[in-house]
C-alpha cells in the first residue's frame, strides 16, 4: 500500500484561512482589547488558546460573537499573538516582548510563553 | 501506517484562496 503525504498541506490551509481573515470571510467572532476590535475564526483561536478553547467549549458561550478580554492585555501584544496563530511566525520585539509574554500567558499559549522565557533569558546579558 | 510505502509530496497540496477579489 502506499500514501502520499502532502509535505506543505498544514501551511497551505493556514495560509488560506489567514486570507479569510483578512477578507473578513466566515469569520464569526470579535475579539475586543480595549477599544481595538480583531475579526477572527472561533475555531483558529480555540486551536491555538486554552483560553478560547475553555470558553467556545462552553454552552453557554460558545455562541457569542464578541468577547473582550481583560482590560490589561495589551492590543499589540494580542495582534502579534493572533498574527502567529494564523501564520505560525511569531514576532518577538524586545520592546513588546513582556506584553507578548503575558497575553500568551493569559490566553494559555503555553508553548510561545516558554518560547518568550527563552528569547528574555537569551537577550539577558547577565 | 506501519507497512505502508508513505512518499513525499513537496507540491502545492490546495488551491491557494486570492488576497482579494
Amino acid at each position: 500500500d502506499s500514501c502520499i503525504q502532502f509535505t506543505r498541506h498544514a501551511s497551505d490551509v493556514l495560509l488560506n484561512l489567514n486570507r479569510l481573515r483578512s477578507r473578513d470571510i466566515l469569520t464569526d467572532v470579535t475579539i475586543l482589547v480595549n477599544r481595538q476590535q480583531f475579526r477572527a475564526h472561533k475555531t483558529v483561536l480555540m486551536a491555538c488558546s486554552g483560553l478560547f478553547y475553555s470558553i467556545f467549549t462552553d454552552s453557554h458561550k460558545c455562541n457569542l460573537n464578541a468577547i473582550s478580554l481583560d482590560p490589561k492585555v495589551d492590543p499589540e501584544g494580542f495582534a502579534i499573538l493572533l498574527e502567529f496563530m494564523y501564520t505560525s511566525r511569531l514576532t518577538l520585539k524586545e520592546s513588546l516582548i513582556m506584553s507578548i509574554m503575558n497575553t500568551a500567558i493569559y490566553l494559555q499559549m503555553d508553548h510561545v510563553v516558554d518560547t518568550c522565557h527563552r528569547f528574555i533569558k537569551s537577550s539577558d546579558p547577565s | 501506517y506501519e507497512g505502508v510505502n508513505t512518499i513525499k509530496e513537496r507540491g502545492r497540496s490546495i488551491h491557494e484562496i486570492p488576497r482579494q477579489d
